[in-house]
């Protein structure tokens, strides 16, 4: 699974996921990628959110939505909603997988409960990150 | 704040013991070019849902990612993509389910958000949508590759269903 969340300097959000699924899988099977609020969600009042890992687990935490949700409703930081999700939520029922987000102000988040996700970020004036592995 | 933009291809068991050089060069470099594209789309003011398209058709369009070319492969061999997108500022939403022969789903997925009533299609409908819209169909070879076949073998001789990557080498 491939994804991209971005704030453009309007203060507009974005996110986008893409994915052939998981190895092995049954024919017409859908994980959590095009399951807008699962895998997918971006408003301008939260959050916008892109995920990857095991879907089901995913679909049934809302994960997407969930964060965006935290920070709307909440008034959580950004941050400590995703890892409330992807450290907590998403362990209790088994599932696997990251996520990257961004909020109307401040760096993007990216999080991932896996030994590596692929990934990369880059704000305006910064220099980029890139990343694989856990550590 | 400015502009800001993340990216990923994929989790898994990435593991550095069993990464070759050349493999975690290559991944690099493609993690490398699709922050290019977006970031200069919004470098030069444009919009957070341009940056992100841009972003992931580069990822979609490198075999080494689990997306467009270099999809994994289903129990039955065959390829099946999903993609959405969304808006932050008016929640607008598009997305395509069970898709195949679409060299950049996302693109598909933009379709159906921008030139449809509605929010999401699935298989065939999908892909009349997507021939109607002028999308190319392209051939089943164009998304498969070596390793995903190999993928597919693996996980059927264990009886598994995996993620994008794991730490089993190949070849």
């Amino acid at each position: 699974t491939v994804g991209c969340v971005a704030r453009d300097r309007n203060g507009d959000l974005a996110a986008a996921t893409s994915t052939g699924g998981m190895t092995n899988k049954r024919p017409g099977r859908v994980g959590d990628s095009p399951v807008i609020g699962a895998g997918t969600y971006a408003s301008n009042d939260g959050a916008a959110i892109s995920a990857t890992g095991h879907g089901e687990a995913f679909i049934r935490e809302t994960v997407a939505r969930d964060i965006a949700a935290l920070v709307q409703y909440a008034g959580l930081d950004l941050t400590e909603a995703v890892r409330r999700k992807v450290m907590v939520d998403l362990p209790r029922i088994g599932g696997d997988g990251g996520v990257i987000a961004i909020a109307p102000a401040g760096a993007p988040v990216l999080m991932f409960n896996t030994r590596g996700m692929y990934r990369a970020s880059a704000c305006e004036g910064g220099d980029a990150k890139l990343g694989i592995y856990a550590d | 704040c400015g502009w800001a933009l993340a990216l990923h291809g994929g989790a898994g068991t990435i593991l550095k013991e069993t990464m070759t050089p050349d493999r975690e060069a290559g991944y690099r470099a493609g993690l490398e070019a699709a922050l290019a594209a977006g970031r200069e789309v919004l470098s030069a003011g444009g919009s957070a849902e341009d940056a992100v398209v841009a972003t992931v058709m580069v990822l979609e369009d490198n075999p080494l990612f689990n997306a467009g070319r270099g999809s994994v492969l289903t129990s039955a061999g065959t390829v099946e993509m999903d993609a959405a997108i969304m808006r932050g500022r008016d929640r607008a939403a598009g997305t395509v389910a069970g898709i195949h022969g679409v060299r950049n789903p996302i693109c598909l997925a933009r379709r159906v958000m921008e030139r449809s009533d509605h929010v999401m299609f699935c298989g065939a409908g999908a892909q009349v949508f997507a021939l109607e819209q002028g999308f190319e169909e392209l051939p089943a070879s164009y998304f498969e590759t070596e390793h995903r076949r190999n993928q597919l073998r693996e996980a059927q001789e264990k009886n598994e269903i995996s993620l994008d990557h794991n730490d089993h080498k190949y070849g």
